[in-house]
């Protein structure tokens, strides 16, 4: 399996529809301060299933619904959809057969989150076990979020060893 | 599970040295289980040093060096069982310009070992230029993002955009 | 002890949104005293909104704005109880090229307002262009540090020396 | 009171005796990852009395003295000299008539900090209260440590409170 596309609809700052083509190599994400490049690596974890708002600059869930700015309304919903390359066919058996995989993720204020795979309703688990299976997920270690080396440069002792949990 | 660990942990230290000389162009580093002989209770250290330096603890090192070796022991850990997508938010923040470089070369390295897709987020300049394409992130309404595919000529000026 | 603690925070909370202003163009911040009603047992929180965006407590902010609005923090403060000396390290990492002039134009501002004398650690180019002179820190020798004087050219190869 | 000049041996990476000018206005200091600026900062806390090896990123006061390299063998002293401005005569008044004054502290190994101000031995306590009467000292707010700005941002609220008791 291989990542092929993110969209973005409505998620933080990516309040209009928003597509992110992700191709072999090395593609580089540039722009000012402030811009939105860290809510498309927080959009990536979110529809992978990740379940802690804290770990998305969040008080709460909702917060990653577009709230609004001075000229545009804040949404009610938010929606990110991963698309996964399965020409190789090595996802797991349930959903082998596809050479597309479509997982996405919607929320809505105050009802929680929705998670779909190919059109089918699908839980948070169901999700996280598909991606976990292809060796990443929100907390693989190959996502690296802004600040994270200096967490694990200060971190304690004890706490740095999870790290070699991931590869166990 | 202890023997998991055990096992990881040495596979990712042999993967750490290796990355550390590369990154480093010399130098040793390891890791060490400390603080309890049961290592599903034991904390990490990490000892090293760069080329010509006597070895400390990581905390002891520059700024940059301490980056550079969090680096090393980060794709110590991915190389083995590499994920289909990697993402670094703007890791080349406290690297000098011949740092910059190193750690480019060991992503060029990295794409030769696994299927890996990699996005990169920087404000370097040198970064930029060592990328297969660029993705520009900007916000000509206020508060409102939008994507766009940019050379690096764009990007230049895109940095430099309020 | 509490009316002193209060009287500095005012002053502290007037400069900080000054500064902010200054350094963002716009927008609006503020301090606000948290979590018990005794100040000298209160936390510290900033809420602040970038131009055009709206306000949110520091930790919602991006890595950049963070940095930046810490900054129009920090000299809050110092403008209370200006020092003879002071030392930034490093602390123009997170911020984009436009970011990094507004930081330079500040501390041009700092120079007018008191005698303090400034040693600014960079590794961005924008910044030592700012500044009145350069030091260059080499080891030409590993593990023995040197100081030199340099001139902007030199400073742009020192920056790529290993 | 104005900095003029910081002078280190044996400090840190910083073995030969090195003057660093402090003039007016901005000067700015660079060069690559590892070569001894942040030790030039940690030099200056030190000498106006910092206590703890712990933001000296030391595991013991000892571990400011050069430690030797391949090439070179370690020392056994340490010591960093810095010279103030006083030709505005704003000084505590016991130092005040002098034009110039030195701050010295330096270290032997397993021997600890002796410090002298103008030649005369002096406690730390001492130097301490030279600089605070001054409105600057190793804990001033106007020495930004490499890092400290992730560390506020990242602070708890009650920590950050902290920031205002150097204001008050
Ligand atoms: N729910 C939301 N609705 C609208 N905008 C939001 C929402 N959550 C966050 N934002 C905005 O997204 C911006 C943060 O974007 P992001 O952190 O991705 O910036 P960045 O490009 O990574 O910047 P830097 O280079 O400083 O790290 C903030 O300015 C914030 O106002
Ligand atoms: N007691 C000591 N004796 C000799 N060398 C030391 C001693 N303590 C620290 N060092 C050396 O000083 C170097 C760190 O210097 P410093 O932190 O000032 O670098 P820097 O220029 O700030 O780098 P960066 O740009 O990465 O922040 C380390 O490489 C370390 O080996
Ligand atoms: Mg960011
Ligand atoms: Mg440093």
């Amino acid at each position: 399996m291989k990542f092929a596309r993110l969209r973005l609809s409505g998620f933080k700052s990516f309040v209009e529809p928003t597509d992110l083509e992700i191709k072999p190599g090395l593609t580089g994400v540039v722009g000012p301060n402030g811009c939105g490049k860290s809510n498309l690596l927080e959009a990536l974890r979110w529809v992978m299933g990740e379940s802690s708002y804290k770990s998305m600059r969040a008080t709460g869930m909702d917060d990653v619904i577009f709230s609004g700015t001075k000229s545009r309304p804040s949404r009610n919903t938010a929606e990110v959809v991963v698309t996964m390359d399965n020409s190789d066919h090595s996802a797991p058996p349930m959903y082998n057969a596809e050479e597309t995989i479509e997982i996405s993720r919607r929320i809505e204020r105050e009802a929680g989150s929705a998670y779909r795979i190919n059109g089918k309703d699908a839980r948070a688990r169901d999700v996280q076990l598909l991606f976990a299976d292809a060796s990443t997920g929100a907390r693989s270690p190959a996502l690296v979020r802004q600040g994270q080396i200096s967490e694990l440069i200060s971190a304690k002792p004890q706490n740095r060893r999870k790290i070699l949990e991931e590869a166990a | 599970g202890r023997k998991r660990l055990l096992e990881a942990f040495d596979r990712v230290n042999e993967n750490f040295g290796e990355l550390f000389v590369k990154l480093f162009d010399g130098g040793r580093a390891r890791l060490e289980l400390i603080e309890s002989d049961d290592p599903l209770s034991a904390g990490l250290e990490i000892i090293a040093n760069p080329p010509g330096k006597r070895p400390t603890t990581l905390s002891l090192l520059s700024g940059g060096e301490q980056a550079l070796t969090a680096m090393a022991l980060i794709f110590a850990v991915f190389l083995t069982n590499p994920s289909p997508i990697c993402v670094l938010d703007e890791v080349d923040a406290p690297l000098d310009d011949h740092n910059v470089e190193r750690f480019c070369n060991m992503l060029d390295a990295m794409l030769e070992k696994s299927e890996t897709r990699f996005l990169i987020i920087t404000h370097h300049a040198l970064t930029m230029a060592r990328m297969n394409r660029l993705f520009g992130v900007t916000m000509m309404e206020r508060g409102v993002s939008q994507l766009v595919s940019v050379d690096l000529e764009t990007a230049e000026r895109l940095r430099e955009a309020s």
